[in-house]
């Protein structure tokens, strides 16, 4: 554990954390993706299937029960309880255009061809792609609350504060995992775009909003 | 690193 990798899990934390407050406390899902809070829960559902096989520490078994029960939580918020304020009509994003694609490249590129381990591999490379539906809504839509800007400078932080990690990691630990460092790569390119316009209009106190 | 290791990151 280096303090690339922590910080980079409670950026993570404080991502998952801020989307639900936000929900909660405006009790409306308006101009939030829930194709990719579907997407997010079963990213964890199939990655963290290890808990029910492996105990590596407390912290670990801790973060990944928060993760998924956070994530599970937030779909319940959209789809069932504020359901009425979700904005399907901006959310039309195809997931099998992602969903398929990636199910397919965990079967043919993974470590070892087994079930959890395709799983783990299928859970990673949706993980780098999940957030594309919320930023084809943004676009769709022309503009973000601030809030649910922050909470996506979050979840884009956390990846990019894993890829320094990597790095430290190769380094001084001679760790390294190639599927899990391209996907990262691809992930925090996503959010290049937006954290251009993040740190030139939302930091500066003005909306997120494109032109059209 | 060994190809069945344990997965220590979130």
């Amino acid at each position: 554990m280096n303090i690339f990798r922590l910080t980079g899990d409670l950026s993570h934390l404080a991502a998952i954390i801020i989307l639900l407050l936000k929900i909660w406390k405006t009790r409306s899902c308006a101009g939030i993706s829930g194709k990719s809070q579907l997407l997010f829960a079963l990213v964890f559902t199939t990655r963290y299937l290890d808990l029910f096989t492996s105990f590596i520490s407390l912290y670990n078994t801790s973060m990944k029960l928060i993760y998924v029960a956070c994530s599970y939580a937030t779909v319940y918020l959209i789809y069932m309880k504020f359901k009425a304020t979700y904005d399907g009509n901006h959310d039309t994003f195809r997931v099998e255009f992602l969903v398929v694609p990636v199910g397919g490249l965990s079967f043919l590129v993974n470590h070892d061809f087994s079930p959890l381990e395709i799983l783990w591999t299928f859970s990673i490379y949706l993980e780098s792609v999940a957030i594309l539906p919320q930023l084809f809504m943004i676009s769709k839509t022309g503009e973000a609350e601030t809030i649910t800007t922050h909470y996506l400078f979050f979840l884009g932080l956390y990846r990019a504060l894993y890829l320094i990690n990597w790095i430290w990691r190769y380094y001084f630990e001679g760790f390294f995992d190639l599927i899990a460092v391209v996907a990262g790569v691809v992930q925090t390119i996503l959010y290049c775009d937006f954290f251009y316009l993040y740190v030139t209009k939302v930091l500066k106190g003005k909306k997120l909003s494109l032109p059209a | 690193y060994t190809l069945l290791r344990e997965k220590d990151e979130l």
